[in-house]
């Protein structure tokens, strides 16, 4: 019988164990579990492997505490710009966007990319308008503002540097 | 970065990543998550990938493509075709981060060069696992 399986990420880097208190290490657990048990229920319900992997990736979306959708960091010019894909391997079917603003979900846009046009990448204010065309959700500025990524983004600029997330001891100037 | 791999009841892969990208870039940067075959990728009968770390590196290697192209011209498995790409050939260039990988019989792959990966699976009803830094 074939196994169902799914995994999730919600980043890589130099991870300070100095500053992850326990309570902080359980808050980032649990919601990668939950993540899991979104993609899971969905292929335990027979239901196909993109989708879980879209409703997965949108539950990590929204949740603030990783660097995508609504917890994105800023870019240089105080905004937030954000890029996503994806790929169904039975199809060989593939959708991608780059450097969206005010998506509320990313993927569901890169998700459009790949059923609703003849192209894979979009970027940029005609993956916007594309967006606005297919009926996704916007958001404002507001919805996107973190306290903790606007002071990452403050000391970046203090250094002028540019980094990863995660990774807060190493710099690429 | 976030993203998710899986396979379903019929043997169907997929791959989906998404990124708020790095802090105070400039120039409209693009890191490896949007580009089909660097940081995302799904085939037909080998394995779906989504990658996250320092994505000119991963773009350069274009790492996700690399694992199923290993694992179809050269025939290793996914947990050998992984651990080269990420832990051998992006080490050896600079490239710091990692993948999360599956194939169709359901092996999952967490694999990271970095000191730590927030990352978590489930196979069939088993229990979930989760981590962030190295077991």
């Amino acid at each position: 019988m074939q196994k169902i399986a799914i995994a999730v990420h919600g980043g890589a880097g130099t991870i300070l164990r100095s500053a992850m208190s326990p309570e902080k290490e359980r808050h980032y657990l649990n919601a990668l579990e939950s993540a899991v048990k979104v993609g899971h229920h969905i292929l335990a319900s027979g239901r196909t492997a993109l989708e879980a992997v879209i409703k997965t990736v949108q539950y990590l979306e929204d949740e603030p505490i990783f660097n995508a959708g609504k917890g994105s960091v800023f870019t240089h010019e105080g905004h937030h710009e954000m890029d996503a894909a994806v790929m169904c391997g039975q199809t060989l079917t593939a959708g991608a966007v780059a450097g969206v603003r005010q998506v509320r979900n990313p993927i569901l846009l890169a998700d459009e990319v790949r059923m609703q046009s003849e192209h894979v990448l979009l970027s940029g204010a005609g993956a916007e308008e594309f967006g606005r065309e297919r009926g996704l959700i916007f958001e404002p500025d507001s919805y996107f503002y973190d306290e903790y990524r606007y002071q990452q983004w403050l000391e970046a600029q203090r250094t002028d540097t540019v980094t990863l997330d995660h990774t807060e001891d190493r710099k690429f100037g | 970065t976030v993203g998710a791999v899986a396979v379903d009841v019929s043997g169907n892969l997929a791959a989906a990543t998404s990124t708020g990208g790095m802090t105070n870039k400039k120039y409209n940067r693009i890191g490896d998550s949007p580009i089909i075959g660097a940081g995302t990728y799904a085939a037909n009968h080998t394995c779906a990938v989504s990658c996250t770390g320092h994505g000119e590196y991963f773009m350069r290697a274009v790492v996700a493509y690399d694992v199923a192209c290993l694992m179809e011209y050269k025939g290793v498995n996914l947990q050998q075709a992984c651990d080269y790409v990420v832990k051998d050939k992006l080490v050896k260039q600079g490239g710091e981060g990692g993948l999360i990988a599956v194939d169709q019989a359901a092996n999952i792959i967490l694999s990271f060069n970095s000191e730590g990966m927030y990352r978590a699976s489930r196979l069939n009803n088993e229990s979930i696992y989760s981590r962030i830094y190295k077991d």
